[in-house]
């Protein structure tokens, strides 16, 4: 199947995003 | 003990596989054999998500702030950051010496490139370590297969690329069955330049 992959950047973008609020 | 499925929520970013983070420490008093150091790791949260994992970390104290003889363990769920365990016992490792003061930021950069599937050797990648010891701090990335010399030659030169690591840092590579023999982990490394 196919993979998941996401850049340092991605990443990071996530970290402050109103899921992880 | 049983432990329930984590899944992604609703609208979260699932990670290629899910990972457990472990803890552990040890008792300067005590040996350092198998047994002791099956009860002094303790599991301490699985993620499934990019978000779950932020939460999850953002909590966490930074390696850089432990002090003694401690340990961070990032594994796939499933795998015991142990030498003994199925996924690991043909298996290895790379070790990157860093000087005090830099755990916290190649932890963390270490661990984004594995939850971002960076390394491409398949399902070769069991795990990552943050040792905190006294003069030093050491990272540590598991491989499944340590004598597949094309998969730990492509861990390192990522590992290379993804911290940023000037071209002359050392980096040693370790089969478990060696850690095994000499009751050691960063001992009697096979020396990379």
């Amino acid at each position: 199947g196919t993979r998941i992959i996401y850049d340092r950047k991605f990443l990071l973008d996530r970290r402050n995003s109103p899921l992880t609020q | 003990g049983k432990r329930k499925t984590v899944t992604p929520g609703v609208g979260e970013h699932p990670l290629q596989y899910n990972y457990t983070f472990w803890y552990s420490r040890r008792t300067p008093s005590r040996p350092a054999n198998t047994q002791s150091y099956e009860q002094n790791i303790k599991q301490i949260g699985t993620v499934a998500s990019v978000e779950q994992f932020w939460k999850f970390y953002s909590h966490l104290v930074r390696p850089g702030d432990l002090t003694g003889h401690s340990d961070f363990h990032l594994f796939k769920e499933g795998i015991k950051p142990m030498w003994e365990d199925e996924a690991n016992k043909n298996g290895g490792k790379w070790i990157i010496r860093l000087r005090k003061g830099l755990a916290s930021r190649f932890w963390e950069n270490i661990i984004l490139a594995m939850l971002g599937e960076q390394f491409m050797v398949g399902e070769e990648i069991c795990g990552v370590v943050v040792s905190i010891r006294f003069q030093e701090d050491i990272l540590s990335i598991w491989n499944k297969t340590a004598n597949d010399q094309v998969t730990t030659s492509r861990i390192r030169d990522t590992l290379r690329r993804v911290l940023n690591l000037p071209p002359n840092t050392i980096m040693e590579y370790k089969t478990h069955n060696d850690s095994l023999k000499d009751n050691s982990s960063f001992r009697n490394t096979k020396i990379s330049l």
